[in-house]
């Protein structure tokens, strides 16, 4: 299993 | 001209508690309506959103919008020179300052600290967070959460959240073996040790144990937890901050390749 970082979910603004 | 205050430093110091160890460094966003934080940790794996809406203060003015960036770390120090009881003022001169007061009045009028830190410029990312319909959304004591999360941590570094309409079930293994921890719905939903579970869908996730340790450090601000989860989207973990806002944490799963 790997480790997703939130920019994957969450677009920066 | 921004001035907040509060009549207790108490909660500041659990808010601060709460965000210190995850994050080095902060915007405080301060408007008319209050004071707003959105920051990820350096890993960009997990994010802290701090709401304390301004008529949960005692006194609040905001003349401009302003952005104070904060080491956490010295406000940390700060604010340990407060005594819970104390009354805290925290005061920004300039509409774009580049240092901030806190003054603490203890409740006989009679000690009267001030504190100027200087602030830092923070060029930090900000992620527009989507409304989001969870399939599962359980609310449960806070202290429960943070007990299950200490006592897993130590059997393995992936903490497995299952939730259904039975309950749920929170699930880790390694090195030494596996562990299982599962809680039932409860029938009284009105009191502090309730568990409750609204479904869509079942769900299961696998998230960083780490993280959710950091999180359970809101634990002193709210007896209730709420854990909101969808299939492969960030866990929100949240907790109320009396009557005048909330801290909102979200991690992003661990996903099979």
């Amino acid at each position: 299993m790997s480790q997703k970082k939130l920019s994957s979910f969450f677009k920066t603004i | 001209m921004f001035e907040a205050s509060l009549a207790q430093s108490a909660i500041l110091k659990k808010v601060l508690d709460a965000i210190k160890d995850l994050l080095n460094e902060a915007n405080f966003e301060c408007t008319d309506d209050g004071i707003k934080v959105q920051a990820m940790d350096n890993s960009h794996v997990s994010l802290v959103s701090l709401e304390l809406r301004s008529d949960g203060f005692e006194k609040y003015r905001c003349d401009r919008n302003l952005s104070m960036g904060v080491n956490l770390a010295s406000m940390a120090k700060i604010m340990r020179c407060s005594s819970n009881s104390d009354k805290v003022t925290i005061k920004a001169q300039d509409d774009n300052p580049d240092k901030v007061s806190f003054i603490f009045e203890s409740s006989n009028q009679e000690r009267i600290s001030d504190y100027e830190m200087k602030l830092m410029d923070i060029d930090a990312d900000q992620l527009g967070i989507p409304d989001t319909e969870y399939s599962c959304v359980v609310k449960m004591p806070s202290a429960e959460f943070a007990r299950i999360c200490k006592d897993l941590n130590q059997f393995g570094e992936s903490l497995v959240i299952s939730c259904s309409k039975e309950g749920i079930k929170f699930s880790t293994s390694g090195d030494l073996g596996s562990a299982n921890v599962k809680l039932a719905q409860t029938t009284d939903a009105d009191k502090d040790d309730a568990v409750t579970i609204e479904m869509r869908s079942p769900v299961t996730l696998t998230f960083a144990c780490r993280y959710l340790n950091h999180f359970t450090k809101a634990t002193p601000l709210s007896s209730q937890v709420q854990l909101s989860m969808s299939d492969e989207i960030p866990l929100l973990v949240e907790y109320r901050i009396g009557d005048m806002g909330c801290i909102k944490y979200y991690l992003a799963p661990k996903i099979d390749d």
